[in-house]
């Protein structure tokens, strides 16, 4: 049941976007933050065969299978987390990259990650005065169960503060910064570690900026409606 | 014919100082490809890395992170741009067939570049969050190595460190979509090139006429996480002229025992 082969035909010089039928999976076995059960990765795996030219490119992922929310709490201000219903307890820290001459290696983010994750840790924050972190970083985070809290770029310190006083509205070019969040957000959104995207340290961005990047970061209302459907007709599953 | 997949560039780079390198890039890719030697500019380059982890490789400068050593390599906002401005310079190999295309990626590059490759020019914009992907099926061959320059250019906005109080310098850097750590904050000491560099993975990818352009999977949950659906949505891009027929597959396995998965 998990195998799916769909024909598409696409216009010669042209780009278009197709999903797949959706894959039924009963009971898989979901990915838990560290400390709170396995990190069971499932790898899935896109080909495209052309008629008269063979395999043409293929993609592969390891996906995780959880549910994550949180939201602030009115009582404390503090943001809560759960996953796949259960209420994490966060155990975090900071970061903002590994070596400042960014010779990033795998092996590198391997042994990163996993003493963060040997201190019994579940979150790293990447501080937006740092990087948008790497997808060898994500995936360690995967395997390692680190949720990770990712910042955009605005700090405050470049955003009208500071002595001398910095450029009060953050980047001067704002759609390079928001091709840029798009891209990366493109980049990482298939890690399950990902648990939140945050606008910049300690501040809103840009009112622009933050308005686009809510926009673009919400829920597609696709998947809103179709969990509101599979929940009305659910008395009914077999 | 080329298999179908991702290369990654890491090795074989080198690199020098555009300041000192008297040829261009279409030269550079073309008549006057650079070499190491006693008498020559470039050195090995560390990809990925920046421009400083470069000098650092080749003992050119001290390691930063020793010492108060980071104090004896001059920065950026001193040196002006051009000091840290390098050429990279890489070759590989390549043997298309006819409907076959290759791109050349590059995952990070701070801030912009300019790229050659056998003689032919693409810019690569400014932002350092953001992937290139450069179609260079027209500019490859397969009799011979394809010879690729890369000029990197720092930050539009490097900033001056002031001789004191260092948190965040005088900001300047803010001003382009780049980490802004590199300036100095009240832990960290600046980073004198302001980690100018191709600072994440480079490969190249052989392709069909039509390529997977960023899958994006997202999952629904029921009745207890006993009932969950797996949503793929792709982009694909068809490069040749004529009509794609395509047979789109998904496949979800998970590895039960070593090398054993199920379907």
């Amino acid at each position: 049941e998990h195998l799916q082969t769909e024909h598409v035909s696409i216009p010669a010089g042209s780009k278009l976007q197709h999903s797949f039928n959706e894959l039924f999976f009963y009971k898989p076995n979901l990915w838990w933050p560290n400390g709170m059960g396995k990190q069971s990765l499932y790898n899935v795996v896109v080909t495209v065969d052309v008629k008269g030219n063979g395999e043409s490119d293929s993609w592969s992922h390891l996906y995780g299978f959880r549910q994550l929310v949180s939201h602030i709490d009115t009582a404390t201000g503090g943001r809560l987390f759960k996953v796949n219903g259960q209420p994490v307890f966060i155990r975090g820290g900071n970061w903002i990259l590994s070596d400042a001459l960014l010779r990033l290696t795998k092996k590198r983010y391997q042994t990163d990650i996993k003493f963060h994750a040997d201190m019994n840790f579940n979150m790293m924050r990447c501080w937006a005065g740092g990087l948008a972190e790497r997808p060898e970083f994500y995936h360690y985070c995967d395997v390692y169960g680190i949720l990770v809290w990712q910042e955009f770029w605005i700090t405050g310190d470049v955003d009208g503060r500071g002595i001398p006083v910095s450029n009060p509205n953050g980047p001067l070019d704002h759609p390079l910064f928001l091709f840029c969040a798009r891209d990366t957000v493109k980049l990482l959104r298939n890690h399950c570690s990902l648990a939140l995207w945050v606008g910049g340290n300690e501040q809103v961005p840009p009112e622009d900026l933050n308005a686009d990047l809510k926009n673009d970061l919400k829920l597609n209302p696709y998947y809103e409606n179709i969990q509101n459907e599979n929940n009305k007709s659910a008395e009914n599953f077999s | 014919m080329a298999a179908i997949g991702k290369t990654i560039l890491d090795s074989g780079w080198i690199a020098a100082r555009s300041t000192v390198v008297p040829f261009n890039g279409v030269q550079l890719t073309t008549t006057n490809s650079p070499s190491l030697g006693p008498d020559s500019p470039w050195m090995e380059a560390v990809i990925p890395g920046t421009v400083l982890a470069t000098l650092v490789k080749n003992n050119v400068i001290p390691d930063p992170f020793y010492g108060l050593e980071n104090d004896s390599i001059i920065d950026i906002g001193d040196s002006g741009r051009e000091f840290y401005t390098f050429w990279f310079f890489t070759t590989f190999q390549s043997n298309l067939s006819g409907s076959q295309h290759l791109d050349l990626n590059f995952r990070a590059i701070n801030y912009s570049a300019d790229l050659y490759i056998n003689g032919h020019y693409k810019a690569l914009p400014k932002g350092m969050f953001r992937r290139h992907s450069v179609d260079v099926t027209d500019f490859v061959r397969s009799d011979g190595p394809n010879l690729v320059a890369v000029l990197v250019h720092p930050p539009d906005h490097p900033g001056k460190i002031p001789p004191e109080n260092y948190q965040g310098g005088d900001h300047e850097i803010g001003k382009d979509v780049a980490t802004q750590y590199v300036e100095g904050w009240d832990w960290m000491c600046p980073i004198r090139d302001r980690n100018t560099g191709i600072w994440d993975e480079v490969s190249i990818s052989v392709t069909g006429p039509v390529k997977i352009i960023d899958p994006h999977l997202v999952s629904t949950f029921f009745d207890n996480y006993k009932r969950v659906y797996l949503y793929c949505t792709t982009e694909l891009e068809n490069r040749s002229n004529q009509v794609a027929e395509c047979s789109l597959t998904i496949q979800v396995t998970t590895e039960l025992e070593g090398n054993t998965c199920m379907v």
